[in-house]
C-alpha cells in the first residue's frame, strides 16, 4: 500500500459516498446517468467475485463490500426509489457500443485465458468507459449540478491517483500491470475536458455549463 | 504479488 493508492481509494469512496448523499438528501437523480451507475455495479460486481475465493486483507474485502453496497444502493435509488426523477430522455448514451467492444477485448487480451481473469479484465476496460453516459447526459443538458461536478471530480482523481500508485509500484515493488495502467490512462484522459471545466468554473464559484 | 493475475487492488 502506498500514500497513491489510499488516497486514491479514499478519493473513489468520497464520489460514491457524495453521490450517494447527493440522491438520498435531494430525494432526486437529476442529471444523474442511470447507465453509468449501473456499469458500475457491473464493474464491481465481475472485478469484486474473488472476495469469496482470495482474502488479501481486511481492508481490501471492507472497501470491495462498501463498494458494491454503494454502487447496488444508488442504482436502486435511481432506478427504484426516485424513478420519478430520472432524467431518462437525456440518458441516452448507447451502452452496447461499450459493452460489445470490452467483451471483445478483455477475451483477446487478458493475462490468463481463464474465467476469473477474463471478468477482471473485462471490469478493468469497462470501468475505464463507464462515466461516458454521464459526460454524454452533461453534454446533453449542457448543465451539471455542482455536487454532481464535485463526484466527477473524486471519481476522475482516484483513477488519476492510480496512475502514480502504478509508477510507486513500479519503482519500488517492480510490479507492472500494462492492462491496468492502459485503462487507467485511458479513463483518466476522458476526465480531461471535464478536470478543465471544473477547475476554471466549479473551483471559481460558476455553474459548470456548457459549451464552455 | 508479482505475477499479473494476483490482483490486489480495488
Amino acid at each position: 500500500m502506498n500514500i497513491f493508492r489510499l488516497t486514491g481509494d479514499l478519493s473513489h469512496l468520497a464520489a460514491i459516498i457524495i453521490l450517494l448523499l447527493k440522491i438520498w438528501k435531494t430525494r432526486s437523480c437529476a442529471g444523474i446517468s442511470g447507465k453509468s451507475q449501473i456499469l458500475f455495479a457491473l464493474v464491481f460486481t465481475t472485478r469484486y467475485l474473488d472476495l469469496f475465493s482470495s482474502f488479501i486483507s481486511l481492508y481490501n474485502t471492507v472497501m470491495k463490500v462498501i463498494y458494491i453496497m454503494c454502487a447496488y444502493a444508488t442504482v436502486y435509488l435511481i432506478y427504484g426509489k426516485f424513478k420519478a426523477t430520472y432524467d431518462g430522455n437525456h440518458d441516452t448514451f448507447r451502452v452496447e457500443f461499450l459493452l460489445i467492444p470490452v467483451v471483445l477485448l478483455a477475451v483477446l487480451i487478458n493475462h490468463a485465458f481463464a474465467p476469473m481473469e477474463i471478468l477482471w479484465t473485462f471490469s478493468i476496460y469497462l470501468e475505464s468507459v463507464a462515466i461516458l453516459p454521464q459526460l454524454f447526459m452533461i453534454s446533453k443538458t449542457g448543465e451539471a449540478e455542482t455536487i454532481t461536478t464535485h463526484y466527477l471530480f473524486f471519481l476522475g482523481l482516484y483513477r488519476t491517483l492510480y496512475l502514480f500508485n502504478w509508477i510507486w509500484r513500479f519503482y519500488f515493488e517492480g510490479f507492472f500491470d500494462l492492462i491496468a495502467v492502459v485503462a487507467g490512462l485511458v479513463q483518466t484522459i476522458l476526465y480531461c475536458d471535464f478536470f478543465y471545466l471544473y477547475i476554471t468554473k466549479v473551483l471559481k464559484g460558476k455553474k459548470l455549463s456548457l459549451p464552455a | 504479488p508479482l505475477d499479473s493475475t494476483a490482483h490486489d487492488e480495488l
